[in-house]
């Protein structure tokens, strides 16, 4: 049995615009700890690991291990009936072959239920390996967004440099060429707005904007991202 | 060129 109720559905509604694109099927692998999500984009280009905390929710209940088999444009579209200030409840009952959304406005005035029906996914558990890597951005999420959206105009693809104090963006095209340069600032007075780049050594790779772009759509989940690099080593967002 | 790679040999699988 699950039940789980979020303050704000504005969250679950921001983390789940983000994974839409990238997630067709997947688990919400449900425990005591809280509601985790992995899962492949359908061309194994790219993985999205999420966890929401059982601390996130008031309450939680979850009396066993249960894995939610969960198609994502529906869950989208349920998502989007929910209003961000509504609380939300999600639950499944034992052997559920549905998931109950329940979203309630702020002064209880409009009760909104949904059922959505659960699929069985069987994906394998991917073990993603400790990487120490060469070089790693923090930079504010907002601007890592507008910069693949800007380059995206003259590529499909960005190479992202990272050197002594700079990490560089740059796309070239049949049209021509454009680079976004990002220096580290150091004492700023918002967290969110620091930039950092902690290098190991020089590194230089090409990435599709079409993953960057949907990876950034989760911008407003967080006012920082962190880019982690090395050659040969999938791309950490 | 660019060629896009496939995640899939990277991770373990469990």
């Amino acid at each position: 049995m699950l039940e789980a109720r979020l303050p704000s559905a504005v969250t679950l509604k921001k983390i789940i615009d983000a994974v839409k694109e990238l997630v067709q099927d997947a688990n919400f692998d449900c425990n005591d700890s809280g509601i985790a999500l992995q899962a492949m984009d359908s061309s194994h280009v790219a993985l999205v690991a999420l966890l929401m905390r059982a601390e996130g929710f008031d309450p939680y209940r979850c009396d066993r291990n249960i894995a939610l088999g969960i198609n994502f444009a529906t869950l989208a579209k349920v998502m989007k009936c929910a209003g961000n200030d509504d609380n939300l409840t999600i639950k499944a009952g034992e052997d559920a072959d549905v998931l109950s959304l329940m979203f309630e406005s702020t002064n209880s005035d409009r009760i909104s239920e949904f059922d959505i029906k659960l699929m069985d996914v069987d994906a394998d558990h991917l073990g993603i390996p400790e990487t120490d890597y060469s070089a790693t951005i923090k930079m504010p999420s907002a601007e890592f967004q507008r910069i693949c959206r800007d380059l995206s105009v003259m590529s499909e693809t960005v190479t992202i440099e990272a050197v002594k104090d700079a990490v560089k963006f740059i796309a070239s095209g049949d049209t021509g060429s454009g680079s976004i340069t990002v220096k580290p600032n150091q004492a700023v007075d918002k967290k969110d707005m620091e930039v950092t780049v902690t290098l190991q050594e020089p590194v230089k790779l090409a990435f599709s904007l079409k993953y960057l772009n949907h990876f950034a759509k989760a911008s407003t989940l967080a006012g920082s991202v962190t880019l982690s690099l090395s050659d040969d080593v999938p791309l950490m967002i | 060129g660019f060629k896009q790679v496939t995640l899939s040999s990277y991770f373990t699988r469990r």
